[in-house]
């Protein structure tokens, strides 16, 4: 564990808490991709499924059953308890261009071929594509509440960190896996054209809204 | 690869 891990699980941890919040306080998903929070609730469950199997840390174990508890509550909230204030027509990205790729390419490039080791693959690939749909949305609608735009910087920072993360645990453990690295690099890029608008429109105090 | 290095990152 190095400062890198700690603050990106730490702010992962954030943008859960914050999208949750945002909901429960608002009464409300509008600008929320149900299936953005649909595929982060798959990424966790076919990546989390060694907590049957072995045990690493009191840590390791609780952040895991937080972010899966937090993952379908907010999937529960958008789709079942303010679903009548789901945008659903503005999340019309068809997330079967993501999950039938992602699916057959973690059978294709794995570690080992084994059903876990498969399924942690296919959350790996499948995570760092996961956020399309809710960029596809506020790409749609043009806009997007500051309150999502914290919770996306949260949620991209978190992969960054992750990524200074490994170029420490290179440096100093001499360990590598390049499967998460190549995906986590992938992820971080998709969040550079939002962190711009981050830094250039929100962080000075304005909406984010893009040009028509 | 250090897979089993791997499961201890969320």
């Amino acid at each position: 564990m190095n400062i890198f891990r700690l603050t990106g699980d730490l702010s992962h941890l954030a943008a859960i808490i914050i999208l949750l919040l945002k909901i429960w306080k608002s009464r409300s998903c509008a600008g929320i991709s149900g299936k953005s929070q649909i595929l982060f609730a798959l990424v966790f469950t076919t990546r989390y499924l060694d907590l049957f199997t072995s045990f690493i840390s009191l840590y390791n174990t609780c952040m895991k059953l937080i972010y899966i508890g937090c993952a379908y509550a907010t999937v529960y909230l958008i789709y079942a308890k303010f679903r009548a204030t789901y945008d659903g027509n503005h999340d019309s990205f068809r997330v079967e261009f993501l999950v039938v790729p992602v699916g057959g390419l973690s059978v294709l490039i794995n570690h080992d071929f084994s059903p876990l080791e498969i399924l942690w693959t296919f959350s790996i690939y499948l995570e760092s594509v996961a956020i399309l749909p809710q960029l596809f949305m506020i790409s749609k609608t043009g806009e997007a509440e500051t309150i999502t735009t914290h919770y996306l910087f949260c949620l991209g920072l978190y992969r960054a960190l992750y990524l200074f993360n490994w170029i420490w645990r290179f440096y100093f453990e001499g360990f590598f896996d390049m499967i998460a690295i190549v995906a986590g690099v992938v992820q971080t890029v998709l969040y550079c054209d939002f962190f711009y608008l981050y830094v250039t429109k929100v962080l000075k105090g304005k909406k984010l809204s893009l040009p028509a | 690869c250090h897979r089993t290095n791997v499961k201890d990152e969320l």
